[in-house]
């Protein structure tokens, strides 16, 4: 596992996130479902919650975007770039932007929406792209079986490098 | 002349490695064009700095496995810190 340039992290434990728009692509509540799942994936070995927030400024702002979407950072359209996060801070800190333009789905067709948002969390939360190939870090896509997917242990180790183990 | 069909898949290979080490490996953008032999050496060095970040063998070359990595869909945050 890699830290994020500077060491950020959150200073508190109990952060919050919304999403503010959803893709057509699938159906809302498999989107919720997706970025629950995404969420307790680092919830369950840190000390971290992550509570949904409407109509205010979360921490971690969840949104899909088309190629220029005024971060510097434009999408490529269907394939190549998938998704990209900001590093803990405030503002765009946390946000994740994920490509309009991609074939999200619940499954392993297209690009399944749990494992690419798990991974840019990671970003979100301070972790920078692992060399590890098994790793969730790792930059490059590979589809894992959402209900068969287990944090793997270069992950577990960096997340708890930065915020500790959980607290169950 | 219609151009050899090497030649073409050259220049796409060469812009594939240019985008991937620009948008993931902070190799900077091609501003000083009469500077070539410069920005080879550059782009020479952080190819080796991908391929290693992959665990690929490091040649300093577009070999086939490192292309094969370049052209998977992925995280759009960099590897390398900028």
């Amino acid at each position: 596992y890699v830290f994020t340039a500077g060491n950020p992290k959150w200073k508190r434990n109990n952060l919050t996130y919304r999403i503010l728009n959803y893709t057509p692509k699938m159906r809302q509540a498999d989107v919720d479902k997706a970025i629950r799942k995404a969420l307790s994936v680092w919830s369950n070995v840190t000390p971290l919650t992550f509570q949904k927030v409407e109509n205010e400024v979360a921490d971690i702002m969840i949104s899909f975007e088309y190629r220029d979407h005024r971060d510097n950072s434009p999408f490529d359209g269907p394939n190549g770039q998938l998704a990209h996060a900001f590093q803990p801070g405030e503002g765009i800190g946390g946000d994740v932007h994920l490509d309009e333009e991609e074939a999200w789905t619940k499954n392993g067709e297209g690009y399944n929406l749990f494992i690419v948002i798990a991974h840019e969390l990671g970003h979100s939360l301070g972790l920078s792209h692992s060399n590890d190939p098994g790793a969730l870090m790792y930059p490059s896509y590979s589809y894992t079986d959402p209900n068969e997917f287990l944090l793997p242990q270069d992950d577990i180790d960096g997340i708890q490098a930065i915020y500790g183990q959980s607290n169950a | 002349f219609p151009v050899a069909l090497e030649a073409e898949d050259e220049g796409k290979t060469l812009q594939l490695v240019e985008s991937y080490l620009q948008n993931f490996y902070d190799l900077e953008r091609d501003h000083q064009p009469h500077l070539r032999n410069k920005d080879k050496n550059a782009l020479v060095a952080k190819l080796k700095e991908m391929q290693a970040f992959f665990g690929l063998e490091v040649t300093g070359k577009p070999d086939l496995d490192t292309l094969e990595i370049m052209k998977k869909p992925r995280c759009g945050v960099p590897d390398v810190r900028q």
